[in-house]
């Protein structure tokens, strides 16, 4: 564990922690309309029943442990909420992105590259694929609605630091450790790649006082 | 694809 981890990882915390916030927020302000994207949140939930099916099998730390119990059950929260809990303020009209094209890209590319060839390799290298593009639905319904409220921006930066801080990390391992992992690196560069707009507009925009408004 | 994957890495 190096710092850059521990802080990806806190990121990563309170980046769900917005998100809770956000939608608690949301249903005592019930009925606006919410800019979270469902498919998103259940490909979250996805990539954490894929990536640690060895949660029980593979005991690392407790910090291992509870972060991984706490990711899976967040995320599996999270989809409860806005499919059942606040469904009136879900509008899948604007969620349109085709999630099942990235799932099955996910797949098929877990197929060919992966480092070995099990159902938990495959099932690890897939939910890495599938994180890398998991936040397009998202993204995509930022472009769509044109604007997002403050809260979920932070969620998106929180999101978008997260990763870009596992880059760091990784390069830091291999530094250290000649840690090499390709399968990671590549989808963590593209997934920290999809932010990048979105990193700039926040810190020129929203970070200025600024409403997140696409141009 | 050579290598492994870090086993203790979320």
């Amino acid at each position: 564990m190096n710092l850059f981890r521990l802080v990806a990882d806190l990121m990563h915390l309170v980046s769900i922690f917005i998100l809770l916030l956000k939608m608690q927020k949301t249903r005592s302000v019930a009925g606006r309309c919410s800019r979270i994207s469902f498919k998103t949140q259940a490909l979250y939930a996805t990539v954490f029943l894929t990536r640690y099916t060895d949660l029980f099998a593979n005991f690392q730390s407790l910090y291992n442990t509870t972060m991984k119990v706490f990711f899976i059950a967040s995320s599996l929260y999270i989809v409860f909420l806005m499919k059942f809990k606040f469904k009136a303020t879900n509008d899948p009209r604007l969620d349109t992105f085709k999630a099942q094209y990235v799932v099955g890209g996910a797949a098929a590319l877990a197929l060919i590259v992966n480092y070995a060839f099990t159902v938990q390799e495959v099932l690890w290298t897939f939910s890495i694929y599938l994180e890398a593009v998991a936040i397009l639905p998202q993204l995509f319904m930022l472009t769509k609605t044109g604007e997002a409220e403050v809260i979920t921006t932070h969620y998106l930066f929180a999101l978008g630091t997260y990763r870009g801080l596992y880059l760091v990390n990784w390069i830091y391992r291999y530094w250290t450790e000649y840690y090499v992992d390709w399968i990671v690196w590549i989808a963590g560069a593209v997934q920290t790649g999809l932010y990048c707009d979105f990193f700039y507009i926040y810190f020129t925009k929203v970070l200025k006082g600024a409403k997140f408004e696409l141009p | 694809l050579a290598g492994a994957r870090s086993k203790d890495e979320l």
